[in-house]
């Protein structure tokens, strides 16, 4: 089983490569992915080997190559069909980010339970009535994958189970709870906290000092 | 100089701790810390005696104490005050989520450069014109520290310069930009695409099987 902090490496390193691709670079050497991605050369070789690319000795890699391996393993060169659950102001604003597209990531619907919203326009698609039967519409029918779950904290594990029984694999929850799912379902739990301790944490250290 | 992948092993060590302590535990040994965390139990014990948090042969470490050092150590034990820049879809979201003011962050100003939106209200705040002006007061004057970046990609970089000619040393940032910053200013830039990488890895990975 593979940890997320190795999965966030391999992003991590894609996006390094895409950087150097972007200057003209061609060929990179552990060393240097080590060194853009902040990750011990060691761990940069071992994950590589481990998902089977072997560099050139004396050469590096190629970063194309390399970066197309990463996609290819990260599931980036697949379309994936969403549905988002909770059309409040996250789900407003994840429904309309163009960066989704980008990743081959299409919402093919978006629902809500209030009353007030269903049937409403948000960009191009009209929200609807969320039920664990819409969800296995979108599920078997419309061949959804990934359920994005933008709902308040108190409906997040209910929707949650029902999301499952729907026969979704994929899950990406930004409520603040704490899902404890079966291990064949790919849950990740965005925590926009994580992303402030990261802030928070160096600010203490610089006064600290 | 900390990485942020160790940054985050320290977040996720606490919501673990905060977990168990949930749960009434009193004790946790390291390596049930690992393999709550899906981190090895060498790096956690490494981690966390590098902080200088040392547990009691024999008997593991009290996971109260543990988790009071790990909120010190992220900065949680402090008030935090930050600027919302960009009061567009994401911006809306941002400024009216509860799961900041847990964290002791607060925002004591929105701004946004678009007429239409200034003198609007947003929650109990009132959106004001973004300016470089407007960030030196609340830098200087309100002692904020923090700068939480919604704006468009297009405009990402000139707001980063001139949130740094402000004096802030603390930046999340959500546009889809690569930011190349100072080393003293502390930068973290939300990327949900590695969030979907997460599952799409794994709904990849289970399909080849
Ligand atoms: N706003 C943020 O920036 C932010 C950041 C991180 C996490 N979150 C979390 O994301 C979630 C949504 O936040 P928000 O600010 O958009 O809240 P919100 O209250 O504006 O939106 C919640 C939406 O979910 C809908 N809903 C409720 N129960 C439902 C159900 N059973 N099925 C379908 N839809 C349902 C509501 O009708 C509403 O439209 C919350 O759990 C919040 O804690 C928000
Ligand atoms: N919507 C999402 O879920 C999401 C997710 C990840 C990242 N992002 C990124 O976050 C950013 C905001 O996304 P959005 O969907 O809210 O976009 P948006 O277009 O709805 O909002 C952008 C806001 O920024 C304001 N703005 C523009 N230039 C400014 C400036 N110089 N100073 C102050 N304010 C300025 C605009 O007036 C507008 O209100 C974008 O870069 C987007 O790529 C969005």
């Amino acid at each position: 089983k593979i940890s997320n902090a190795t999965i966030r490496r391999l992003s991590i390193y894609l996006r390094q490569l895409e950087e150097i691709i972007d200057e003209k670079i061609e060929t990179v050497s552990s060393a240097e992915i080590a060194k853009m991605s902040a990750i011990k050369d060691t761990q940069v070789r071992k994950d590589l080997s481990f998902f089977g690319s072997f560099g050139v000795r004396g050469r590096g890699y190629s970063a194309k190559e390399l970066a197309e391996k990463l996609k290819i393993i990260l599931g980036l060169n697949k379309e994936w069909k969403a549905v988002l659950i909770g059309v409040g102001s996250l789900g407003k604003a994840l429904s309309g980010y163009k960066g989704f597209a980008k990743h081959n990531i299409n919402f093919i619907a978006v629902l809500d339970s209030d009353p007030a919203k269903i049937g409403a326009h948000i960009g191009d698609k009209v929200i609807e009535r969320y039920s664990a039967a819409a969800l296995k519409e979108c599920c078997e029918k419309s061949g959804a994958q990934i359920a994005v779950i933008a709902v308040p904290a108190s409906e997040a594990k209910k929707v949650c189970e029902e999301v499952i029984q729907a026969g979704f694999k994929g899950i990406v929850n930004f409520a603040p709870v704490r899902l404890h799912l079966p291990e064949e379902i790919a849950l990740y739990s965005v925590d926009l906290a994580i992303s402030f301790e990261h802030i928070t944490f160096k600010l203490n250290r610089n006064s600290d000092e």
